[in-house]
């Protein structure tokens, strides 16, 4: 018996993840950050954050197609942890770490927050 | 440098892991 393990699955689905959000296909929410919109997938941003995890699993909640975060949220911050979501990259410009932080915080996303306080701190 | 930024690896969990059941 064997078994093939195709090691790029992973980052090959994440992308083609971020090709259907990109081309709005089966998008099924929008996240009202201040005046922004962002269109994404429930099950991506269930999968990533503490927040809309509770959130789709709430049965009250589960079928808005639309949420508003808190209006503490930056855009700016917020469309780099989305961009994180779906790339698994997080792009730490000094100006905005703050902002990306403060936003993985809102959103229960220990792991990032926890390697956002190391940067900091290794870049203090 | 990957796409001509300093790229560091992060090699511990990205995300919260989702329970088998609730």
């Amino acid at each position: 018996d064997s078994c093939i393990q195709f090691t790029r699955h992973a980052s090959d689905v994440l992308l083609n993840l971020n090709r259907l959000r990109s081309r709005d296909i089966l998008t099924d929410v929008t996240i009202l950050v201040n005046r922004q919109q962002f269109r994404a997938h429930k099950t991506v941003l269930m999968a990533c954050s503490g927040l809309f995890y509770t959130i789709f699993t709430d049965s009250l909640k589960c079928n808005l197609n639309a949420i508003s975060l808190d209006p503490k949220v930056d855009p700016e911050g917020f469309a780099i942890v989305l961009e994180f979501m779906y790339t698994s990259r997080l792009t730490l410009k000094e100006s905005l770490i703050m902002a990306v932080m403060n936003t993985a915080i809102y959103l229960q996303m220990d792991h990032v927050v926890d390697t956002c306080h190391r940067f900091i701190k290794s870049s203090d | 440098y990957e796409g001509g930024v300093n790229t560091i690896k992060e090699m511990g969990r990205s995300v919260h892991e989702i329970p088998r059941q609730d």
